[in-house]
């Protein structure tokens, strides 16, 4: 509908944008889509999940922020796969990501979520909230698995997910966005092909059970004040031992 | 912006690994 103001990557028929998003999706998810099928996964034993538990607190926030930044390392891989997105402006592209990184990572993780032990996938086994115990923050881990059950009982398909995903990053409400517009039209598009995907699949009740974008906010959030709470109680323990990346955005 | 977020915009800048 707008010829000369949209670059060429963002004139796509929505199923190419769904096929294309999918692509970036599985190449950058881990676990990958092949090995969630019947997946063999161990559970974490009882000694295993006390040597966890008994963890110094700084020792284990600096293991789960590792994993975190590793996620979030792949979420910026699939923002440069998106299409479009690297056509934003630098600024953007930092704004968009500052925002709606860990968000996408926590979307993933029901991916790896297994419903019938209430367990993630963590470290290679399936882990429950009482692993994370020396974290000392029983509230954001019981909301981050509250939201990985929801999510998973929605069994959601990898393109849906992909999609999710970029809506999620793609998001020109976000504050401080220099070209509005811009995003708001990559959005529409992602939007569009969201809407014929769940059309096509009959899945267009989905839109009313996933979590809203409140929730999602409040969960970042959450993480936020709990890494606040952390250096006041560790100092020096995040700028010493954490990985920078995790810094720049949550610290 | 890109000032406070070197890391974010370097990883941003490479080429796909």
């Amino acid at each position: 509908s707008c010829p000369h103001a949209c670059p060429q990557a963002l004139r796509v028929p929505s199923e190419l944008l769904t096929q294309s998003v999918l692509l970036s999706h599985r190449a950058t998810c881990h676990p990958r889509a092949e090995d969630l099928q019947g997946h063999r996964w161990a559970t974490f034993s009882r000694e295993e999940i006390c040597a966890y538990q008994s963890q110094p607190t700084a020792e284990m926030w600096q293991r789960c922020a590792r994993r975190v930044t590793e996620a979030i390392e792949r979420v910026v891989e699939f923002a440069k796969r998106l299409r479009g997105f690297l056509e934003l402006s630098q600024h953007d592209q930092i704004v968009l990501l500052k925002a709606g990184a860990m968000e996408v990572v926590l979307v993933r993780m029901c991916r790896a979520f297994d419903a019938a032990t209430r367990t993630v996938l963590f470290e290679g086994k399936l882990a429950g909230p009482e692993l994370f115990r020396s974290l000392g923050c029983p509230e954001l881990v019981a909301s981050i698995f509250d939201l990985a059950q929801g999510l998973s009982a929605l069994r959601c398909s990898e393109s849906e997910l992909g999609l999710l995903s970029a809506l999620l990053l793609v998001n020109a409400g976000r504050p401080w966005l220099q070209d509005r517009p811009r995003v708001a039209r990559l959005q529409g598009h992602l939007d569009v092909a969201f809407r014929v995907l769940l059309r096509r699949t009959r899945r267009e009740g989905l839109l009313a059970r996933l979590p809203s974008p409140g929730r999602l906010r409040a969960l970042c959030s959450q993480h936020l004040e709990q890494v606040q709470a952390f250096r006041r109680l560790h100092p020096g323990v995040v700028s010493a031992a954490f990985p920078p990346l995790y810094r720049e955005l949550f610290a | 912006l890109q000032e406070k977020h070197r890391i974010l915009h370097k990883l941003l800048q490479n080429g796909n690994s």
